[in-house]
């Protein structure tokens, strides 16, 4: 465990518990996407198939079980809390589930490092990471207007792929056979899918002005 | 090359 990976990890906690902590308080998930959502909860159920399996430490399991948690309770809040999905936008969050979750399976049985169903859930866990953001990010320029939460939720979330891609340049030059290319390359691409959004988050911080993006 | 990866990170 190195302060990259570490300062990763502890970004997309705050991320994932500030969203949760807003919809129970304000009883409203305005402003988020449902879709990028339910892909989480599917990341983190398909990625951690390995908690009933083998033991990496107390750490890992914890958190393990906060992502599954979280990422399930945000779905059901936005889907089943009676005042909560008042505020849902349906129909702004038009991006459909298959469109991506498909193309990520298929690449998954094609690419991965070992033909075993929990290899291939991980390999897929890891593909459908990398674009799972994509119906937030969506909806984000539909609605142009984004309430400061939902601007730091993606922030942060951005700082934590960012902050891994970090850990693994340090993993690489400090472990001998530290060489994942799926996670990395998945990892970049990920990143790279925050770069618009960041630049418009720093410059309504630099220019102290309310974030706004582009039509 | 044996295929080892421990999966620790999250």
């Amino acid at each position: 465990m190195n302060i990259f990976r570490l300062a990763g990890d502890m970004t997309h906690l705050v991320s994932v518990l500030v969203l949760l902590l807003k919809i129970h308080t304000i009883k409203s998930c305005a402003g988020i996407s449902l879709k990028t959502q339910e892909l989480y909860a599917l990341v983190f159920t398909t990625r951690y198939l390995d908690l009933f399996t083998d033991y990496i430490s107390l750490y890992n399991t914890v958190m393990k079980l906060i992502f599954l948690g979280s990422s399930f309770s945000i779905v059901w809040y936005i889907r089943r809390h009676k005042i909560v999905r008042r505020s849902y936008d349906k129909d702004q969050d038009t991006f459909r589930h298959y469109f991506i979750v498909l193309p990520c399976l298929v690449l998954a049985l094609l690419i991965h490092h070992k033909f075993t169903f929990k290899e291939v859930m991980w390999t897929f866990s890891l593909y459908l990471e990398a674009v799972a953001i994509l119906p937030q990010l969506v909806l984000l320029q539909r609605t142009r207007n984004i309430d400061n939460l939902t601007g730091q939720y993606v922030f942060l979330l951005g700082a934590y792929r960012a902050l891994y891609i970090l850990n693994w340049i340090y993993r690489h030059y400090t472990e001998p056979h530290y060489v994942h290319w799926i996670t990395w390359i998945a990892g970049i691409v990920q990143t790279l899918l925050y770069a618009d959004f960041f630049y418009y988050y720093f410059q309504s911080w630099k220019n102290n002005v309310k974030l706004q993006l582009p039509a | 090359r044996h295929y080892d990866y421990d999966h620790d990170e999250l």
